[in-house]
């Protein structure tokens, strides 16, 4: 575990393997959760830190939705061992812990991460692999398969378009075990998803462009937790509503979440230099990480102050 | 494996709504099979697309022909790729050690 390099882009058995020696590392406070397989029969497993109790309330990160956003789960791995390093030492995360726990689900895609990965086949793919019946083209675009406003604007029904929707809502298994996972436990407080890049930090709605009920308070949360990623190196972040930051896009996972209740939903598009785009250079995951991290401790304390 | 030697990144900066309408209508082309890493959206945002090695002089005019500013992002990703899998593979080695 001392070896592992941070600073540096792994495939799924490696990051897999990692886990287990985070787990060793901090017996008391991480475990391995499995939620299922993937389309191709990978195991899915989130990490939850834990400082005892069953669904007490919890906070939901996952990354590497789309696969070949590398820097997403990179920065997920950091952040797993940041929490498990900061508890007990750091007073907000060992009070978060406390009354909290944290579920981190860092390979969200994992076929497709594979896939990127695997003699780099195609380094590109940013889609699930699962075979579309009566299609030559593979993969649907599993933020866009969540139900929420599913097979609305800003999805594509086309099999091979790089948004397809797929045939129904939730018909991605990667997408169901998240769902199913969040839905017997219960209580969730926050849900978080990690993309890059380009630098947002966007809360519902995305498919549709009204203003969520909640709009004002998330956007004070988040204007502030860019503003404590700001802090670090000067990141510049746009904050908003997906569908009036970016564009409208239907079936995404913090839609879902937050018409599912859980108010504390928010997506983040991690920064690029400007250059590099998806291939962002491993130099780079440590500071991103780094800057992410005060903006999720911001959005985290803010889920603990204000959830009971 | 896929190779993408000789595709390039452009980063296009739309400077009207006319622009943005004909990076959509340009979206829409299957057969010059582009990537868009960045959508166009907006002539706030940039707008990065991965072109095919094949088509890049076919888009470059189009560019040009519409004075769509734009520039070379990445030059050759499958030279930045071959970056990537040298750069994972030392360390590997550092890890293993």
């Amino acid at each position: 575990a001392k070896s592992f390099d941070f600073g540096a882009y792994h495939t799924l058995d490696e990051i897999y393997s990692w886990m287990d020696s985070l787990v060793a590392g901090h017996p008391r406070l991480v475990t391995k959760v499995p939620i299922g397989y993937s389309y191709e029969k990978r195991p899915m497993y989130a990490l939850k830190f834990s400082t005892g109790g069953s669904k007490r309330p919890a906070i939901w990160i996952d990354a590497g939705i789309h696969a070949r956003e590398w820097v997403s789960p990179a920065t997920a791995v950091w952040t797993a061992n940041k929490i498990a390093a900061d508890y007990g030492h750091d007073a907000s995360v060992t009070s978060l812990l406390d009354s909290m726990d944290i579920y981190l689900l860092i390979v969200t895609n994992p076929d497709g991460y594979v896939f990127t990965h695997t003699n780099f086949q195609n380094r590109m793919w940013r889609k699930t692999r699962s075979v579309i019946p009566g299609s030559t083209c593979r993969g649907v675009d599993p933020n866009r398969n969540w139900d929420a406003g599913f097979g609305g604007p800003g999805a594509s029904g086309d099999p091979c378009s790089e948004s397809y929707h797929g045939p129904r809502a939730e018909s991605e298994v990667e997408v169901r075990n998240v769902v199913e996972l969040i839905k017997s436990q219960g209580n969730f407080k926050s849900f978080i998803s990690i993309h890059s890049y380009s630098q947002l930090l966007m809360y519902p709605y995305g498919y549709k462009c009204a203003d969520a009920a909640d709009s004002v308070e998330l956007d004070s949360v988040a204007q502030s937790a860019a503003r404590a990623l700001s802090s670090v190196y000067g990141t510049s972040y746009r904050v908003g509503s997906i569908c009036k930051i970016i564009y409208q896009a239907s079936g995404g996972s913090i839609d879902w979440s937050y018409n599912y209740g859980i108010k504390y939903s928010f997506a983040f598009e991690l920064r690029d230099t400007g250059r590099y785009g998806f291939l962002l250079p491993a130099n780079q995951i440590v500071p991103t990480a780094t800057e992410t991290w005060q903006a999720l401790k911001h959005i985290m304390e803010y889920v603990r102050t204000h959830s009971f | 494996a896929k190779l993408f030697a000789g595709d390039q990144v452009l980063r296009i900066n739309a400077e009207s709504e006319e622009h943005i309408h004909l990076l959509q209508a340009l979206e829409k082309q299957e057969s010059i099979e582009l990537d868009f890493w960045l959508s166009p959206v907006s002539s706030d945002l940039p707008i990065d697309v991965r072109v095919p090695f094949a088509s890049l002089p076919a888009v470059k005019v189009f560019l040009e022909s519409n004075n769509i500013p734009h520039y070379v992002m990445i030059k050759d990703v499958q030279e930045l790729l071959e970056e990537e899998r040298a750069n994972m593979k030392a360390s590997r080695l550092r890890e293993s050690r």
